[in-house]
C-alpha cells in the first residue's frame, strides 16, 4: 500500500 | 479597528463550508492586502490557503495586521444564520476577544448581529515556495468533483497522470479498477467548460481520495478548478473566487513503500 507523506517533508515552517 | 463589508456574503458562507471539515480551528489574518488564512488538517497531510483581497470588499478597514483565531464550526453556525443574499460585515477591535458578524438583508429590512468568541491558536505557517509545475490541468470544477466522488466508491487512492493524451484518473479497489481520461477540450464556446492541459513533462502522482473529496466542497465557489502537479511536490487544487482571490488546497502525495 502506498504510504502517505506529510507536508513538512516539502514545506519548511516560516 | 477592523471593518470588512462583503456585499456578496454568500461567498464567505461558501468558503467556510468548504474548509470546516478539513480544519477545525484557524487564524484569520487581516492586513491591508486582505483577509487570509493558512491552516493544515490535523494529520498535516493537507493545507488550505485562502485569500480574499481587500479590493473585493465594498468597504475594507484594517488599521493594523491582526490574527483572529476562530473555530470554524462555530463560525459556520453563525454564518448559516445569514441569508444567501445578505451583505455580511465583519467587525472587530484591536486586541478584542470577540468578533461581530453583521448580516443585512438586501432591502435592509432585517439587520442581525452575531458576536463570536475568538480563541488563541498556535498555528504553524509553512513557507510555500513558488514552483514550476510539470503539468497544470484546468477543468470544470463539477467534473472534477464528479470524478473524485465516483472513484471513491471503488478505491481509496487515485493516481493522477498527465500525458500528451490527457489527464488520467485511476483507482483500484476490492471490486475492480477504474480509469477516467479527460482530454483537452478547448473547442466549446464557454471557457468555464473547457479542459485545458499545459504539460511541460509527464507526471504521475498518487493521492488519497478522502482529501480530494473534501476539497471539492469548494466546487460552488468556482466554475473551474486548476490542478497543478509536479513529481515529488504536493498537488495544488485551486478554486478562484471571482474578483476576490482564491482557495487553494495542497495535498501531499502518497509514495510506494
Amino acid at each position: 500500500k502506498p504510504k502517505q507523506q506529510i507536508l513538512s517533508r516539502f514545506f519548511a515552517p516560516k | 479597528m477592523l471593518e470588512l463589508r462583503l456585499v456578496q456574503g454568500s461567498l464567505l458562507k461558501k468558503v467556510i463550508e468548504a474548509i470546516k471539515d478539513l480544519v477545525t480551528d484557524a487564524n484569520f489574518d487581516c492586513s491591508a492586502t486582505g483577509l487570509s488564512l493558512q491552516a493544515m488538517d490535523s494529520s498535516h497531510v493537507a493545507l488550505v490557503a485562502l485569500l480574499l483581497r481587500s479590493e473585493g470588499f465594498e468597504h475594507y478597514r484594517c488599521d493594523r495586521n491582526i490574527s483572529m483565531g476562530m473555530n470554524l464550526n462555530n463560525m459556520s453556525k453563525m454564518l448559516k444564520c445569514a441569508g444567501n443574499d445578505d451583505i455580511i460585515t465583519i467587525k472587530g477591535d484591536d486586541g478584542g476577544d470577540t468578533i461581530t458578524f453583521m448580516f443585512e438583508s438586501p432591502n435592509q429590512d432585517k439587520i442581525s448581529d452575531f458576536e463570536m468568541k475568538l480563541m488563541d491558536i498556535d498555528s504553524e505557517h509553512l513557507g510555500i515556495p513558488e514552483a514550476e509545475y510539470h503539468a497544470i490541468v484546468k477543468m470544470p470544477s463539477s467534473e472534477f468533483s464528479r470524478i473524485c466522488k465516483d472513484l471513491s466508491s471503488i478505491g481509496d487512492t487515485v493516481v493522477i497522470s498527465v500525458t500528451k493524451e490527457g489527464v488520467k484518473f485511476t483507482t483500484r479497489g476490492d471490486i475492480g479498477t477504474a480509469n477516467i481520461v479527460c482530454r483537452q477540450n478547448k473547442t466549446i464556446d464557454k471557457p468555464d467548460e473547457a479542459t485545458i492541459i499545459e504539460m511541460n513533462e509527464p507526471v504521475s502522482l498518487t493521492f488519497a481520495l478522502r482529501y480530494l473529496n473534501s476539497f471539492t466542497k469548494a466546487t460552488s465557489l468556482s466554475e473551474s478548478v486548476t490542478i497543478s502537479l509536479s513529481s515529488d511536490l504536493p498537488v495544488v487544487i485551486e478554486y478562484k473566487i471571482a474578483d476576490m482571490g482564491y482557495i487553494r488546497f495542497y495535498l501531499a502525495p502518497k509514495i510506494e513503500d
